[in-house]
């Protein structure tokens, strides 16, 4: 998964 | 990750903590065989603790964290999901299913049709989103219903006369959480390239707002020394 798509917060 | 947003998270947990420690004391109160003054005005006032708000935040977290395995972002982030999604589930089944637990929930004054904040929500995710996609419909809904999951419960603190320290703590660490949240957006929106998130900044700004009377209370009772009181 490309970083920009993935929500990487919780 | 940065110290903002590790301390948002940090904050977050220690108010899932505080519920958990309050759910504890209730229940280990109510073991004795004789109600010990703390656990008499336990038992005999409600909790203050509203289950619709820990409902709210259930589906908050069922519906933001879709890509628990599927999208892999690091540890520390998959056990903070776990952590989320099996306290906020758990919180629910002890007020809702724990014999001694519901005892101490008011659900006369826990009254808001949280249906009002979930059909909107949903409804304004279907409209306003980054990609309209199941996943990302879902985790935009997530972003929305968290914005306003705390009505119910700052409405039952209005209606409860004697606010708790547990609760008020609980209330507070669940909005300071979202404020530094805040401030780890803004350090990355200046070292990130690239990283705008509108949708997410502005629900959780009207997230912070909406604990903004509630922050002054509880600071006023912090440095007054009394006790924390809504006005009703």
């Amino acid at each position: 998964t490309d970083q920009e798509s993935a929500h990487d917060e919780l | 990750m940065n110290i903002f947003r590790l301390a948002g998270d940090m904050t977050h947990l220690m108010s899932v903590l505080v519920l958990l420690l309050k759910i504890h004391t209730i229940k280990s109160c109510a073991g004795k065989s004789y109600p010990c003054s703390l656990c008499f005005i336990l038992l005999e006032s409600s909790s203050g603790i509203s289950l619709k708000t820990q409902e709210l935040y259930a589906l908050v977290f069922a519906t933001r964290y879709l890509d628990i395995f599927t999208d892999f972002i690091s540890v520390y982030n998959t056990i903070m999901k776990l952590i989320f999604l099996g306290s906020s589930f758990s919180i629910v089944w002890y007020i809702r299913r724990h014999k001694i637990v519901r005892r101490s929930y008011d659900k006369d004054q826990d009254t808001f049709r949280h249906f009002f904040l979930v059909l909107p929500c949903l409804l304004l995710a279907l409209i306003i989103n980054e990609k309209f996609t199941f996943k990302e419909v879902l985790w935009t809904f997530s972003l929305y219903l968290e914005a306003v999951a705390i009505l119910p419960q700052l409405i039952l603190l209005q209606r409860t006369r004697n606010i708790d320290n547990l609760t008020g703590q609980y209330v507070f660490l669940l909005g300071a959480y979202r404020a530094l949240y805040i401030l780890n957006w803004i350090y990355r929106y200046f070292t990130e390239p690239h990283y705008v998130h509108w949708i997410t900044w502005i629900s959780g700004l009207v997230q912070t707002l909406l604990y903004a009377d509630f922050f002054y209370y509880y600071f006023s009772s912090l440095k007054n020394n009394v006790k924390l009181k809504l006005p009703a």
